[in-house]
């Protein structure tokens, strides 16, 4: 069975990059920008959910984002109650019951077209 | 005795999904 992260779980601590401690459940978007602009090596990057399909396991499924303004195509199989964070509404994933049942973590159903907060490396060549 | 338990704190990019990295000129 595919673990999932335990920094997802209601309560965990947060270190933001300018140290600040905060709680996942009161994370907001500003906190994820504020803290990319900050960091010497990364950038959010904005990525828009484009398809949601099952996966290759149950509660599997995966998700096709286009990521930033060259709109490159990813894909990624997650457990359906991975929480992604999308701009301006807080944390979302495709089995929002489960999430929240299984990391007491509030949740909104992510759909297609919803913008999600993503990282790149800066400077890459 | 009680031993203290350290309370894990976890960098704000664990939280984000690193996707594709920007190719920039």
């Amino acid at each position: 069975p595919v673990s999932l992260p335990p920094f997802f779980m209601r309560g965990s601590i947060i270190q933001l990059a300018d140290g600040e401690l905060k709680r996942v459940e009161d994370l907001k978007t500003e906190d994820f920008i504020q803290s990319a602009e900050i960091s010497s090596e990364l950038k959010i990057d904005s990525s828009t959910v484009e398809r949601i399909d099952s996966g290759q396991t149950p509660n599997a499924v995966v998700i096709q984002f286009s990521v930033g303004e060259l709109k490159a195509q990813v894909c990624v199989e997650v457990l359906g109650e991975y929480p992604f964070f999308v701009f301006g509404q807080g944390w979302s994933s495709c089995c929002p019951d489960r999430t929240t049942q299984l990391f007491e973590l509030s949740c909104a159903k992510l759909c297609v077209g919803d913008v999600c907060v993503s990282l790149t490396l800066r400077g890459m060549r | 005795n009680v031993e203290p338990r350290s309370v894990p704190v976890f960098p704000w990019h664990s939280l984000v999904p690193f996707l594709a990295p920007t190719q920039s000129d």
